[in-house]
């Protein structure tokens, strides 16, 4: 009663439309609205995903909670309502594609690492994600250690030196370091019809 | 791990290495 039909929010988006928006074929949109179908229907089946079930289709687990898995739920929530519909998924996965050109792949990541959202990557951003990896993982660094990987890139990307990298700054940076971006990109998009018959 | 070594690594090669960065999950069940 009064609602707004919400399962039919996966149906709003016109495949075609999102093929002309993206790097996917109508096909491969298709075959991407089962995974969407199988993430939405995760937890609560409205036809959106939330927080929860973007973190357990990520991580196997809703209760983890990742400063990283928090940003690229923001981002790919590119209305900002809290959660992801279909036609924002589309958009969020083809950056990860692997015919998305690398500026635009450099422009995610940077978006991914300010994380503080002020239109730069900071130091202390950085180092709060280094610890949140460190938190995650079984690595073990000194704080020493870290402020001399923090000096150390921040000599090589903060090429105007004030102590924060700015988008032209990041753009550089990834472009003589290629390799940064490795994780904006995701093999199994590459010919989905083909390696996922069953979506 | 040797302080004195000059390839460190940098610190968005460490991030990097987040598996709560990788995608791919959505793909391998």
């Amino acid at each position: 009663m009064g609602c707004c039909c919400s399962k039919e929010r996966l149906h709003l988006q016109d495949p075609a439309l999102l093929a002309s928006q993206t790097y996917f074929k109508i096909s491969e949109i298709e075959a991407l609205h089962v995974l969407f179908k199988k993430l939405s229907s995760s937890v609560v089946d409205d036809g959106v995903i939330s927080k929860e079930e973007f973190q357990l289709g990520l991580l196997g687990s809703s209760k983890k909670r990742s400063l990283f898995t928090d940003r690229l739920f923001q981002l790919f929530d590119s209305k900002r309502d809290g959660v992801i519909e279909f036609g924002e998924f589309i958009r969020g996965l083809s950056v990860f594609h692997p015919a998305a050109p690398q500026a635009q792949k450099a422009d995610f990541a940077f978006r991914l690492y300010d994380i503080c959202q002020r239109g730069f990557i900071e130091r202390e951003e950085v180092k709060e994600m280094i610890c949140a990896l460190l938190s995650e993982s079984d690595l073990v660094l000194s704080n020493d250690i870290i402020e001399v990987v923090l000096d150390k890139t921040f000599e090589e990307a903060d090429s105007k030196g004030d102590g924060k990298i700015d988008p032209e700054e990041w753009q550089e940076f990834v472009g003589r370091k290629p390799s940064l971006l490795r994780n904006m990109t995701i093999p199994y998009l590459k010919d989905l019809n083909t390696q996922f018959p069953s979506f | 791990n040797s302080g004195s070594s000059p390839a460190i690594i940098n610190a968005f090669q460490l991030i990097g290495m987040s598996s709560c960065l990788d995608l791919s999950g959505f793909f391998e069940k």
